[in-house]
């Protein structure tokens, strides 16, 4: 997180809001509602309290307005720019200005008004752009659902403030994983037309053969339809899809768009009812087969028939000896069957039938 | 070689951008020194967003340009 120079902040936490007009995108009760949970995300976790006013010069003075509005800080018709404030003080002091070139919505369509002017107040509040991409002050914009705040914005505006003294329970946003940290486990790897897709917690990072830099977004990004979270995840290069486990439930990709027919069950495949979980997967292109990562034990999937091969759960530490018993995330490469425990790789060989390397996990992520 | 209008259409993007959200000073500069500062501020942007750090307007710096953003500038002045 980022605060302004000196600090910027309100010398008193009671601090007072006008809406001066309205967007006609919105009925007024919604855009008032709006304006009243993005304020109340930030008194949930400080002593801040804010007063709606009606006449006067409020501290935060909220506006829609076009192109040029008054503040010689022009917008730029639609997209783009989507709303600015300033940070505390007098006169424009926390006013909060939204472009009415865009559309307004109270969902995922377009833009969020709550989640923008969310964003927007924690400026007028004194928080400056923060360069954790699941943050709530992240410059560019996301749709997510849930609580906005991320542990990082919490923690910023909590050392302006201090904390909420009557604060409720809330489940702020974890921060974004850090790609070098050498405790970093990960939750899923599959391949995805050439590039290697690795999942954690909210967040995946996309390795491209000629991106030396690893990208890391917000899974709810470029898949909405999938959860926040993944277990485990394959690519069957045959059908061009990559299948997505969490939970119970499946969904099947097909780049970016989700196969229709999904979420399925998982049990579909084969599995016992009694399999809540599959930890992780890997399609071993050479045999056809998909191995599935459970607990201890593990089964193989025969892409071909559709069926359960016989004779399984087979023990991991029986057939992959030297890996331990549980298994994270899984990946195969000309042979090689790279498979991760926690903050560890094992390279197996599958010809030589032992572990040939192990390495960190994130060494994949040139750490 | 003529610069491509795509080019231009990037390095305008990118000049706007700079100026807006990380202070890049507007206005003519000396020759071979805007480039230099442009190339700086690129820097300061692809630090910001934790891309590679190259200091050219590659296809992830241009296209992270183009998402809809907020106003206030990411350089806090």
């Amino acid at each position: 997180y980022n605060h302004f120079p000196r600090d910027l902040k309100w010398k008193t936490t009671n601090v007072t809001f006008r809406i001066l007009n309205y967007t006609p995108d919105l009925k007024k009760k919604v855009v008032d509602r709006a304006v009243r949970k993005a304020l109340n995300v930030w008194s949930k976790v400080t002593p801040l309290r804010f007063t709606k006013t009606f006449d006067g010069t409020a501290d935060i003075m909220i506006s829609f307005g076009t192109k040029e509005h008054g503040d010689f800080n022009p917008f730029d018709g639609p997209e783009g720019l989507l709303a600015h404030a300033y940070p505390p003080g007098i006169g424009i002091g926390g006013d909060t200005h939204f472009d009415e070139d865009e559309t307004w919505t109270e969902d995922y369509h377009a833009f969020n008004l709550f989640l923008v002017a969310a964003h927007e107040f924690g400026h007028a509040l004194g928080m400056a752009h923060s360069s954790d991409p699941g943050s709530l002050m992240y410059p560019v914009y996301s749709y997510a659902k849930g609580f906005p705040l991320s542990e990082d914005d919490i923690e910023g505006i909590q050392s302006l403030y201090g904390e909420n003294p009557d604060h409720e329970k809330f489940k702020p946003k974890p921060i974004a994983p850090e790609k070098c940290d050498p405790e970093l486990s990960f939750d899923a790897i599959t391949e995805l037309r050439g590039e290697t897709i690795i999942f954690k917690d909210r967040f995946y990072w996309r390795l491209h053969p000629n991106m030396p830099e690893p990208e890391q977004t917000l899974i709810k990004n470029t898949w909405p339809e999938i959860p926040n979270k993944v277990d485990a995840a394959y690519e069957n290069p045959e059908r061009d899809v990559v299948i997505i486990f969490s939970g119970i439930k499946m969904w099947a990709l097909n780049g970016y768009t989700l196969v229709d027919g999904y979420p399925k069950y998982i049990h579909k495949l084969g599995l016992p009812k009694t399999v809540r979980k599959i930890d992780a997967a890997v399609n071993i292109r050479d045999t056809g087969k998909t191995l599935l990562f459970v607990d201890e034990e593990y089964w193989s999937f025969d892409e071909q028939t559709g069926t359960m091969d016989t004779g399984y759960p087979r023990s991991i530490e029986d057939d992959f000896p030297g890996i331990g018993d549980e298994v994270d995330a899984a990946a195969y490469h000309y042979g090689y069957l790279n498979l991760y425990h926690e903050h560890t790789q094992f390279e197996y060989s599958y010809s030589a039938r032992k572990v040939v390397r192990i390495m960190r996990a994130n060494s994949i992520l040139n750490c | 070689k003529p610069i491509s209008t795509e080019e231009k259409d990037k390095a305008v993007l990118a000049k706007k951008y700079l100026q807006r959200f990380y202070g890049m000073p507007a206005g003519l500069q000396r020759p071979g020194k805007s480039s230099d500062l442009m190339q700086q501020k690129i820097r300061e942007m692809q630090e910001f967003f934790k891309l590679e750090v190259t200091g050219k307007l590659d296809d992830k710096t241009v296209e992270l340009m183009e998402m809809a953003r907020c106003g206030v500038p990411d350089v806090a002045e």
